[in-house]
């Protein structure tokens, strides 16, 4: 399953709707410090169901949702959208047949939340098992290594270590 | 399982093993098992030798040797078991120029069967991207995200991003 | 002591507010007890609201804005209780452009009462130095030093280093 | 106390004499991954009468001495000799008085160790004792900052931060 797009809306410091196309080969997100890229890797992996505040450097889930700056006002929603394409018919059942795959997530300030996928209403469940196997699910930690975690594996004891090995097993 | 595990280690150790010498542009290193009579809990060891070096533990090699060695490793994992993409947040911090420039060119390997997102301060890494994505701040606290394409005649030239290494 | 531990914190909480917005050219930060009444296990924690963004603790911070917090504290101290030389082992690596540039300058003005041994890859900071050291390895395993002295009229011209960032 | 010269004899990489004379002002110290910059960092605290293999990154004290490579054997012994300038008197007593004070440690592969200043046999805590209280003590840990360090700090829970504050005071 191809990533071919990231839209980003209300989700951390994208308090406007965003949209990254990625094409095949190599692409390289740049800029000064502070300025978003690492949030993007957040989005990626909050809208494939990451469920840890930590993981994505909060301390509760409401965390992600724009909170605004010295000028704008914190937002109601965050929203990211993953939209996949699917030509190769890798996607489990009962997508399988489906060209192409959206993924949506939503988390309102009132604690609420929404996933889609291909705009009909899922549940968080359905969207994490969507990845798994594919070698991307967030749970799989060697295809998304987040800002720092190569320190992490440097500096892992063996029995942390074993762990990389048992996700690709 | 146990042999789940066993077989998966060699196959991962393997990989490993030709990475390693392909990043560090010779030496050689190997995955080592704890307890290799206990596969259930048996943690795993890195062992390295880089090149012209004697064969050490990984504790006292430097913060650039580490961190590439890593990067052996997670390639090692990624090359057993692709995923379609690939997302690495500055893994190429803590390299020197020759190391970035044999990271990025492996990456670009790599690329021909899965899509790869770099996050990076580093300009040789830069230079390895067919599609660079800027992001701005103008507006304190809110980011703007501007698409530079390189591999296309069509080039757009974008606002100056910040290629700052 | 109680009453020892209350006047540093404040000292130093002083020195970091001021350094702070020096490193990110606005924005304020402060020191912070966990237990302000209990003097004698209280933690410490850190409050930061970058230029232009709302007030957040530091765990939602970007990696270069975490490491730039952390040498401001760091400079706090050593400017409450200069020593006679510090020694910063590659302190800059996670900084884009603009923060190295004024944690260099930073440097330079603290190093007229002290003594500063900067290790890093940063052309910036390399620039910022009255005296470079390259270290070598021309036989693997063997570390080598020379000496190029920039400040003084009988500059050496030494072999190229590794300037690479 | 001015720190003048760093000199480092079969410490680590330092398989042969190598001296770095420090001056005044801002010193960088550069070259490739691995060429043995960080090492001159844990010479510096090895030689003020750092005790832990593990922040020297070793597992025993033994680890410093030059371990050989592929073309050469491993050195008989690690020698850092560390030399001060002591014009403004700042030194304790009983080497106030010196207009320079020389710091040497050895640690032979029999596990001897030789501590000296100014060529005068003393013990190990005569040389810790001599940085204590200048800022520069190796327990004092906010003028040395060795690589990594600066990502420890931020990642430290409060209590662990707490340590900073109560070396400074
Ligand atoms: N919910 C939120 N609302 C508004 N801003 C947020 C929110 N969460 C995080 N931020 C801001 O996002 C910024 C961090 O962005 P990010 O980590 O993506 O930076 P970066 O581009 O990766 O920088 P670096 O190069 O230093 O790693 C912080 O300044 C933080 O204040
Ligand atoms: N006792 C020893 N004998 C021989 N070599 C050693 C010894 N201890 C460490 N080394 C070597 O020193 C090297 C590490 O040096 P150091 O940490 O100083 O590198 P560095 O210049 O700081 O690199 P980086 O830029 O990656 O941080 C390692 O390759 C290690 O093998
Ligand atoms: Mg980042
Ligand atoms: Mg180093």
């Amino acid at each position: 399953m191809k990533l071919r797009r990231i839209d980003i809306f209300g989700f951390k410091s994208f308090r406007e709707r965003t949209a990254l196309d990625v094409s095949d080969g190599v692409t390289a997100v740049v800029g000064p410090n502070g300025c978003g890229k690492s949030n993007i890797v957040d989005a990626i992996r909050w809208a494939m169901g990451s469920q840890s505040p930590k993981d994505l450097r909060g301390r509760a889930m409401e965390d992600v949702i724009f909170g605004g700056s010295e000028r704008n006002r914190p937002a109601g929603y965050a929203e990211v959208n993953l939209v996949f394409s699917n030509e190769l018919r890798t996607a489990p059942a009962p997508w399988r047949e489906l060209p192409e795959l959206r993924v949506t997530r939503r988390l309102f300030r009132t604690g609420d939340s929404e996933y889609e996928l291909n705009g009909q209403r899922v549940r968080l469940r359905d969207v994490q098992e969507l990845f798994l196997g594919t070698g991307v699910s967030v749970q799989d930690g060697y295809s998304i290594i987040e800002q720092g975690r190569v320190g992490f594996i440097v500096s892992a004891r063996p029995e942390e270590r074993r762990a990389l090995i048992e996700e690709a097993a | 399982s146990r042999d789940l595990f066993a077989s998966t280690f060699e196959e991962v150790d393997t990989r490993f093993r030709a990475f390693f010498p392909r990043l560090f542009r010779g030496g050689r290193a190997r995955l080592e098992l704890t307890q290799p009579d206990n596969l259930l809990e048996s943690g795993v060891e890195i062992v390295v030798q880089p090149p012209g070096k004697r064969l050490q533990s990984m504790t006292l090699l430097s913060g650039g040797e580490k961190a590439l060695t890593a990067v052996a490793l997670i390639f090692a994992i990624f090359d057993l078991r692709p995923s379609p993409f690939s997302v690495l947040d500055e893994v190429d911090a803590p390299l020197d120029e020759g190391n970035v420039g044999r990271f990025a060119d492996l990456v670009v390997e790599m690329s021909s069967h899965s899509q790869f997102i770099l996050i990076t301060h580093n300009k040789r890494t830069m230079e390895a991207a067919g599609t660079l994505y800027g992001v701005t701040m103008e507006e304190p606290g809110v980011s703007k995200v501007v698409g530079v394409r390189f591999d296309h005649a069509d080039a757009e030239s974008g606002p100056e991003v910040d290629a700052d290494r």
